[in-house]
C-alpha cells in the first residue's frame, strides 16, 4: 500500500 | 503501543558559543512532514562545527532541557535562537537522536 504524505514539507531556517 | 519500532538513544551535545554564529540550518516542526527539527546543514566555522559532535540528519528532541516536541518550526527554531543569543550561558546542550 502506497504511504502518502499529506503534511506540508517544513520552510528551513538558519541559525 | 506495542509495536516493534526501535527507539534510537539520544544523544546530549554540549556546543561552546566560541563562535558569532551557531551555524545550522533546521528544517520540520509540529504540522510539517518532520514533525521534530532536523538538522539540514551545518556551517563551517560556527559553533556547532567547531563542537565536532553534531551532525547533518540528526533531529533535534531538547534544548537546554527544552522539549521542541508539539512546537511549530519558528517557535522551535526561536527557542534555538535564544538559547545561543543569551549570556547566561557560554553553552547550548542539545539532546539530538542519529536516524538509522
Amino acid at each position: 500500500r502506497e504511504k502518502r504524505l499529506t503534511l506540508p514539507p517544513s520552510e528551513i531556517t538558519l541559525l | 503501543n506495542g509495536s516493534p519500532v526501535p527507539v534510537p538513544t539520544p544523544n546530549l551535545i554540549r556546543v561552546v558559543k566560541n563562535s558569532n554564529t551557531l551555524g545550522i540550518a533546521i528544517e520540520g516542526g509540529a504540522n510539517t512532514r518532520q514533525p521534530l527539527p532536523r538538522i539540514v546543514t551545518i556551517q563551517k566555522g560556527g559553533s556547532a562545527h567547531n563542537c565536532g559532535q553534531l551532525k547533518v540528519g540528526q533531529i533535534i528532541l531538547e534544548v537546554n532541557g527544552i522539549s521542541l516536541r508539539g512546537r511549530e518550526h519558528k517557535d522551535a527554531a526561536k527557542i534555538i535562537a535564544e538559547a545561543f543569543k543569551t549570556k547566561e550561558k557560554d553553552h547550548i546542550d542539545f539532546l539530538v537522536v542519529d536516524p538509522g
